[in-house]
């Protein structure tokens, strides 16, 4: 069965699409079939892909608004890696959208619709908690949190939580916190060092309870801070294609498969 | 008369909160009066100065529900320097108040209900085009851009200017872009010496048009990066008060004297 994994932070510019363009491609890589899914109205994963959805393609938008199907819309960049595009139009969403009774549950029916044959899908979410982002939660298994080791990223945390609890209690009970990945790190900063002890406190004094973050850990692997991973989306590249020998391929590499290893793969 | 400055970029984390707090105090310790508004419902402008609102401290969501005035939610920081705080409640006015016939004037209706006494008032927004941005470009003179010199950050750039001539043709026809402030700048970097080019190209194309944006420039300070600016929020302070010899507090008052400047003021 595919594993949906939503990749949230309301925090803006802590590394979400970063994250889903090249871990994504480091799972494909490795065999798995993967889909990437950008809900985020910036469009940003689809430029990642150098992908300018025009008015003529399928993006995100048709599919919540119920005029085109998942696989109608998804486009396949190699055999095993797959794009469902988005289109700055759907910053319009959070208004046509909002009046529709089942307006958190769209991307989870198109999603239920049919058999997809994929193994993981990884969506990149808009820095908000608002009605894509919660979207995003309806419909995924698991929840990846990029966090930038910052005082001001490490202040949504907890509200992030929050959210996704309240989604689990009342409407995907399955969800749960796969983990927080710690992206743009410079191990030099004290600053560094205290919000990932935070973070850690934080998990350990969840373990054994009954919320969606129990079991949640933050990834061994961490994101170094390196410009190749800032200018590869320039060129329409993932950072295996501009600069396989970087520290931002090594990293994502790396953590391609740690996040394997949460499924029992390889 | 008071000038009101959005500080706007849906891109997330190009340094929109860090420029409205330091760039804030850097213009009151010169003597001019400063007003800053927190109407993002991260709050972390709020953060930044140590305000964490409870449920009895009025905030800019009551301001713009019309429970409040901007007079009494305002708080005073020092003589002259103000702050309106916000709350994460704030997230749930896109929907209380998107019902509202006059949903995207609350702030402009809130500002111009009493004569207030500042000279300058500096408005911290979300990462998103949507409700909250939309009342701070209504109610706005100026538009200052944070831009973190990166290629993604570019990419919204051109939609960014989009919604502002929008606003300006429709309902603030005062509204123009002051500049673009470029924030996280690493001098060693290509990928910034070329960002920085294409907004130049950007705006020279723009000169005598009929924009916004015709008069925009990139202002000459630059901020650069310095983990400093990212440790001072977790004190509650600003550069200045955390450490006044830093390359951030150096930026942010060099910054301060080209802004006032742009005022005729010095
Ligand atoms: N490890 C890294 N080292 C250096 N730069 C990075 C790294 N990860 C991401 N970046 C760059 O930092 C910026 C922010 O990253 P990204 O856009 O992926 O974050 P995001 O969370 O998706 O932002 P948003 O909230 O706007 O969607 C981008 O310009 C990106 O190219
Ligand atoms: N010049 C700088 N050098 C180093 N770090 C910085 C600099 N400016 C801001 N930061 C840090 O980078 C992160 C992003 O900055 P900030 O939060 O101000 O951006 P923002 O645009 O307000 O983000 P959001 O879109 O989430 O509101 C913060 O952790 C901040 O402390
Ligand atoms: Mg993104
Ligand atoms: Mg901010």
């Amino acid at each position: 069965a595919v594993k949906t994994v939503a990749v949230i932070n309301q925090k803006g510019g802590v590394g979400k699409t970063t994250s889903v363009a090249n871990l994504g491609a480091a799972i494909a890589m490795r065999g798995p079939d993967v889909c990437l899914m950008d809900i985020d109205p910036q469009a940003h994963l689809s430029l990642h892909y150098g992908l300018e959805p025009d008015e003529t393609t399928a993006t995100i938008f048709d599919v919540l608004a119920e005029e085109s199907t998942l696989p109608n819309a998804t486009k396949m960049l190699t055999p095993n890696l797959w794009l469902l595009p988005s289109t700055t139009d759907l910053a319009a969403a959070e208004s046509t959208l909002a009046g529709h009774t089942q307006r958190n549950h769209l991307l989870q029916k198109s999603l239920t619709a049919q058999s997809l044959p994929h193994d993981f899908i990884l969506i990149d979410c808009p820095p908000s908690l608002g009605l894509l982002t919660l979207n995003a939660l309806v419909a995924a298994d698991d929840v990846l949190i990029p966090l930038q080791p910052h005082f001001l990223a490490l202040q949504g945390l907890a509200k992030l939580l929050e959210t996704i609890q309240l989604v689990q209690q009342r409407v995907n009970p399955r969800l749960r916190v796969l983990g927080v990945l710690l992206c743009m790190y410079e191990s030099v900063t004290k600053l560094g060092k205290d919000v990932v002890q935070e973070v850690r406190d934080f998990f350990e004094a969840a373990r054994g309870t009954n919320t969606p973050y129990a079991d949640a850990r933050i990834f061994q692997t961490v994101i170094r801070r390196n410009i190749r991973l800032a200018e590869c989306p320039s060129y329409g590249k993932t950072i295996f294609e501009y600069d396989a020998r970087s520290n931002g391929a090594t990293d994502y590499n790396a953590l391609a498969g740690e996040f394997l290893a949460c499924y029992g793969k390889t």
